[in-house]
């Protein structure tokens, strides 16, 4: 014990970078983009602007290359700068019950380390929050102590009074190519998922690319949800009552949660028997456990559609019809459901058949909050629903059928299997949910072939 | 940017569970006997003791479970507890150059908080490290502070100076069963890879399974090793000089790296024109380069074998025939090699065909520093190594061929995908000499297949 020691969450990171998405030389430039990328557009949400954002990718030398990401959005005050880029666990989306691409604290400060761990150099960050001034820093990250090192600082003047982020850093042992595993295939997938953002791209050999909008309405933002009963757990009771400021559990229950009507309050009273008007701050596990048990036994209107935001049918087969070109294209975007916690979520799916569609057999696009996953594939709760749906009841006989499978899951948490995002851990209501939309896209599909069918038995009477 | 705020490394395990392998009724029982049994036998192999474990998993309620497990370790001296099992990053191992199971301080904490979340009970805990006292304590985690709790505390006689470790906790959402995913396979799994372990197990309808040792010899002890010059980044030699007390570099690359002989540096020093006598503290970036580029023009001698110890052939032939009755079995042992960071890692594998090997075609069994790698099967890098080799060149030419794939990867740090340690990140060098492993037996199968079909043919003439 002599040897037992305390390691701060910046020095597990590094050490396990894997975890994050850097390993392998193509994955960690396609993370670096993705977090830079998520980023911008939950900024640009968040202030209701239409995204345009640029990405430059320049090769400095063997496997050595130059990324700067550029964004429209709200910029970075000067002092969460250090918070923001060197600060991992910090950030303004972990704690909020909202739908957002980010939601860890990790994401750009990662970057920031990978960048210094290959290079020895600093992030140069450029931001203004569209008012007299822009703010030119160079960053790095202390890993030991997880905290953001201002290097230098720049004041310059910002007489156009241009608002957003600019990210500037240098990387090494990566490699760009085109294929679907790199940050053009990455960026094509995101525009697709956000068709009212602008994406410029421009990549090592200097190709300029653009994503432009094809959408010229800013989508409903998602909205900060309280939980739904449904999944709640005592542990969740117990730290929601240590947020609330309620004065009875009867009013609580009612403002701490979304659907509990003052109605569904009387029916938890009196299948519980618990005495609702005592002080939340009484609450005790037993007493919590009574409440969950009862609340059980209860049906609730399901949780509100307002807050979740898929990326919307019309899109989805929008996206599919440009990318594949099937003959055939159905989507699905079920109802809000909950998983453990009361955490609302909303499952999209999209079936496309024939055309350039599948991929020598089954093709899965799965992507979470409208972010494409593009990594890990074969860890991903989407992939398992997929595959256990047997095919050919839906009338798909060809195991190397034209079939691509398209799945968007959003919530305000998404349970990742590990910190760098790119597959969905396998939670039951999750993914029976899934299998359902793509069960009922298969009937579709199933309609669209038998019929296909008969109109060629007929041609051949 | 005014709900931006800081949330500790146990809230982020907290709110993303699933990473620790906390998803789902079965992997979370497991996880919890995982988490437990793996310190357990490290603690036992440091203290170089036969090890003697018990668990026992007995159900309490519906879904609700106590799991009890018990080692003849080194115990814990009472000041450690609340490190140990209240606070995540916090241990022996995530910090030493040394093959252990445990590898980030998480572990036992991770389990504490499971349990206080689902029942919101403190975790029992009976330790003595041999001397007059045992200590008998009530442990919570404060998920806000990530730090322990102790709710209340016992002093009791140790007449029979016992040493050692039990905990005992309680847990809901949990499922038993005796399926491949469950403690009982995890358990015998473990058995296998550490053949002088003792480990007692009664499941929760009263059955008891003694799996005892069938090897009277301790095995040798992993050994703390130093970095390889192979594959040692600008960035880690930097690192190293902050811990180094050497006050020239010539010193330092002898004393700090394993391989490194004064004739290597002369080597180095022509190679680089670098100045080796200046103080390590004077290093900059560009001159840690300047000494990369050089060491990789240079061949080191592999890594020492002693400081890793794989399962050992005899032992994996033993296992294999134990729980397939294959008809055939191979084993290879590989020579050390380095991935990124000088890290250094052997691969044993093993090929078992016929019999029960196979499970309606490829199986693969995975094991990590003799753990056993019970999920994230499809995001794991031997999977994709195994995958990746075309067995028909190697005699089987059935898909459906009863054929198991065996592969242990021992290392002073395995790269997981993920905290739940289950999945390895496929790094280049580990992928590589994975399959090179499993060509070699397959040669050795390859040879045996056409030998049975020529004797095959012999009789049918
Ligand atoms: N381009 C940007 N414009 C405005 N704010 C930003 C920008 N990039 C980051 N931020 C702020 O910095 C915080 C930290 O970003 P970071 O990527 O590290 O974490 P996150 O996005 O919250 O979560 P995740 O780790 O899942 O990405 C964000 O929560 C956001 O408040
Ligand atoms: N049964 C035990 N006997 C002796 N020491 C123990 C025991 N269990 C845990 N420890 C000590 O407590 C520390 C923390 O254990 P924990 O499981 O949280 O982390 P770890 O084993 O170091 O890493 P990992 O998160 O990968 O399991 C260990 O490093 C070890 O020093
Ligand atoms: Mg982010
Ligand atoms: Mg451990």
């Amino acid at each position: 014990f002599k040897s037992f020691k305390m390691q701060s969450v910046s020095e597990f990171f590094k050490k396990n970078a894997a975890m994050l998405g850097y390993t392998g030389k193509l994955r960690s430039l396609t993370t670096l983009v993705h977090e830079g990328v998520t980023n911008s557009l939950d900024a640009c949400e968040e202030a209701r602007l239409f995204p345009d954002i640029s990405v430059y990718i320049s090769e400095i030398g063997p496997e050595h290359y130059r990324v700067i990401m550029e964004d429209n959005a709200s910029g970075i005050p000067l002092d969460y700068i250090p918070h923001v880029f060197g600060k991992m666990l910090a950030g303004s989306k972990a704690h909020r019950n909202i739908q957002s691409r980010g939601q860890q604290g990790i994401g750009v400060s990662g970057a920031v380390m990978y960048s210094q761990v290959t290079t020895g150099k600093p992030t140069e960050v450029v931001t203004s929050t569209g008012d007299k001034i822009i703010n030119k820093v160079n960053i790095k990250i202390d890993v030991e102590k997880n905290a953001g090192e201002i290097i230098s600082r720049e004041t310059l003047k910002n007489p156009d009074k241009w608002r957003g982020t600019r990210i500037n850093l240098e990387a090494k042992n990566l490699q760009y190519n085109r294929s679907k595993y790199g940050p053009y295939s990455y960026l094509k997938m995101t525009a697709i998922a956000n068709p009212h953002t602008r994406i410029l791209f421009v990549e090592p050999d200097g190709t300029k690319i653009l994503f432009d909008r094809n959408v010229r309405v800013i989508p409903k933002n998602p909205k900060e949800m309280k939980p739904h009963p449904h999944g709640t757990s005592a542990d969740d009771i117990l730290s929601m009552i240590k947020n609330s400021s309620a004065t009875r559990v009867r009013t609580f229950l009612v403002s701490e949660f979304t659907r509990v009507s003052t109605k569904k309050v009387e029916e938890i009273e009196q299948i519980s028997g618990l005495d609702l008007d005592i002080n939340p701050k009484k609450v005790d596990w037993e007493y919590a456990e009574k409440l969950v048990n009862a609340i059980k036994q209860i049906t609730f209107m399901a949780p509100p559609t307002e807050g979740l935001i898929p990326i919307g049918a019309d899109s989805v087969k929008l996206g599919l019809e440009g990318i594949l070109a099937p003959e055939f294209v159905h989507t699905v975007t079920r109802s809000p459901q909950t998983y453990h916690g009361g955490i609302a979520f909303i499952v999209e799916a999209g079936i496309a058949y024939g055309g350039g569609a599948g991929n020598n057999g089954l093709d899965i696009i799965r992507y979470a909050n409208r972010t494409p996953l593009i990594f890990d594939q074969g860890g991903c709760c989407i992939t398992e629903a997929a595959k256990s749906i047997d095919w050919k009841r839906y009338g798909v006989k060809d195991d190397n059928a034209p079939l691509t499978i398209f799945v968007n899951l959003v919530s305000t948490h998404i349970p990742y299997t590990s910190a760098g995002k790119q597959a969905i851990a396998t939670e039951e209501e999750i993914y029976n949910e899934i299998r359902f939309a793509l069960m009922e896209a298969g009937r579709s599909l199933s309609r669209y072939l038998s019929g296909k069918r008969r109109a060629h038995e007929k041609l051949t009477k």
